[in-house]
């Protein structure tokens, strides 16, 4: 069964799109079958992605139960990676999604019939920067959670209110399986202190979920989405694309796969 | 009468909050009195400026007329900077307001006796990373947003969303005087051609609105707020300083004060 994994943290510019999207990027050229789901209304996965925001193309319908998850899937330019773009009316979305019942449970119950067949090895939800009610949709949706998280100080400090809230969806029964399954160390520096310091920090707090591979800071990762492609099409020998193929490899096992 | 200020952009991470830390306090250094509220649930202009988060002393009881602005003011460690700090349960904020009438003129009639007396020059409002029900409500409470922009594309993107909200705003005579006073581009890397393009492409749509002031990437914006001070205070002669200094002069010239 396909494995639906939310990339989230409520941090603003943490690297969530950008790892959503090249994950997901390097999971396909190895082989698997993987869906991106863009959860923001910002709809930079989608952009990032090289698709278009089109009206009723979006998780919105889905979510206000107008239109089934298959209905929305489009294909990327690249083989072994589908899509669900973003759109802007997905800001909207959180007021109306609210007047339903169990409102909380949309996006699970949608992904619920895809989850069962085998078209897809993962699913990715990325997530706005908020603990509104579209993350807390994947959150309730997904079996596990990847932390991207900046190497400074203020995503440091945001970091135990987003595990706090795994623990209490999965303590509340709300959704059982939910853990983190990583946190990934991204925009790192290595020639300041502050990265090695926040670095050190998350080890020595999450020894166990820290990913060993730290995603370099550079300027390929900003350019690659003007393009409309992910940083493996764009730069594929630089450090960039090293980084996310790595960070694949290193997923894989965690998750059983080599 | 004192100008209430938005530090608004719902792209994350694009230096809101360094922002509003940083220029509140060399507009306090020049001599003004200001104040700044964190309107974040996320609480990092309160631990920017070394204040605490408690339960109750935030903006939040005041969103819910439970207590007045007045009460909830702390002074800093800087003269003629005062604060609201934030609290975690703002984050909850939103569905509890969202229950009241007039639920997106709280913060604007809070504010109301405040703006009346001349106790501050300027109210700065530091939001969070959404356009959800705290960052218009300190939309509809502003004279004025100010819109801090990352060099980057995906910060590029979402800049007309931004505007457009503002647009409608203010024809929807939800709040008449609302207006962009100004963008300012951050973490200002002139090594990269996407960084000039970027603001190329700024002051290509927004020439009258972009700050002259660039404001560079320097890890010593990224060490300050671990120390709780302002940059101006950890690194008083550094690029960063200097560059938050240049951009207090050149907004108290916009606001005809010099
Ligand atoms: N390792 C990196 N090196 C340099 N730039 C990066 C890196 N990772 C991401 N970026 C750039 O930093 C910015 C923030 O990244 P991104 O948009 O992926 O974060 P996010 O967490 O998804 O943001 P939001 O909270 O707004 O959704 C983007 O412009 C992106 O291109
Ligand atoms: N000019 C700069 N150079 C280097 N680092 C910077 C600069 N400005 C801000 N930073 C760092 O970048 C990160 C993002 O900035 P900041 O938190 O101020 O953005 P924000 O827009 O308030 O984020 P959010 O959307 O989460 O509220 C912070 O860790 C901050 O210390
Ligand atoms: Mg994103
Ligand atoms: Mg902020």
């Amino acid at each position: 069964p396909s494995r639906v994994i939310a990339i989230a943290n409520q941090k603003g510019g943490v690297g969530k799109t950008t790892t959503a999207v090249n994950l997901a990027a390097c999971l396909a050229d190895k082989g698997l079958q993987v869906l991106l789901v863009d959860v923001d209304p910002q709809a930079n996965a989608t952009s990032g992605l090289g698709l278009v925001k089109r009206e009723m193309c979006s998780i919105y319908p889905v979510l206000l139960g107008e239109k089934t998850i298959r209905q929305q899937v489009v294909s990327t330019s690249l083989p072994g990676l589908d899509a669900i773009p973003a759109e802007l009316d997905l800001a909207g979305a959180e007021v109306d999604i609210a007047r339903g019942e169990q409102y909380l449970h949309r996006l699970r119950e949608a992904l619920a019939d895809l989850r069962k067949d085998l078209q897809y090895d993962f699913v990715f939800l990325d997530c706005p920067p908020s603990l509104g009610i579209l993350t807390v949709n994947a959150l309730v949706a997904a079996d596990a959670v990847l932390i991207p998280l900046q190497c400074e100080y203020y995503a440091l400090e945001g970091l135990s209110v987003m595990v706090g809230l795994v623990q209490r969806l999965r303590a509340g029964a709300t959704n059982p399986d939910l853990h983190v399954e990583g946190i990934l160390m991204t925009m790192y520096d290595r020639r300041t202190n502050l990265a090695q310091q926040v670095v050190h920090e998350v080890r020595r707090h999450f020894p166990a979920l820290l990913y060993d591979t730290l995603i370099p800071r550079t300027v390929r990762l900003g350019e690659a989405p003007s393009h409309g492609v992910p940083v493996t099409r764009y730069d594929p020998r630089g450090i960039a694309a090293q980084a996310y193929r790595q960070l694949a490899a290193e997923f894989m096992v965690r998750h059983g796969l080599s």
